[in-house]
């Protein structure tokens, strides 16, 4: 029950790298075997529903892509809205895109 | 499919214009 703290120097230490903040991304079942591997472009600067949402428009080899509500399935507690932010950011980017209509997504950088 | 092969050429260059 105590909090872990470091209780060392106070303030004085120049060689403090700011920890980024990733939560850990939960177990995703289901399909998207190509998730441990290439994780250097996984995380930049993502965040970790983007990261999830992403590595699953990666794992899926359909041609016109995965549907928002595979997504929102796959994703279990997700909600639509946060998946719908995740994909319109991940498209700005450029790392998705829409196939055949705007609710079916594929990623750039998996062929 | 064209709209499919579009949208692509518009998003890796996204993703190159993003990137570095």
């Amino acid at each position: 029950s105590k909090p872990q703290t470091v209780s060392g120097a106070p303030g004085g230490m120049s060689s403090n790298i700011m920890s980024l903040s990733r939560p850990a991304v939960g177990s995703m079942g289901g399909m998207g075997g190509s998730y441990a591997g290439a994780n250097d472009m996984a995380n930049n600067g993502l965040s970790g529903n983007q990261n999830q949402v992403l590595s699953l428009i990666r794992g899926c080899p359909d041609q016109q892509g995965i549907s928002i509500q595979d997504l929102k399935q796959r994703l279990g507690g997700m909600s639509m809205a946060v998946i719908k932010q995740a994909v319109e950011f991940l498209s700005n980017e450029g790392h998705i895109f829409s196939t055949i209509d705007e609710d079916h997504y594929k990623s750039t950088d998996n062929d | 499919l064209d709209r499919i092969a579009r949208n692509k050429r518009i998003a890796l260059e996204r993703l190159a214009s993003v990137q570095t």
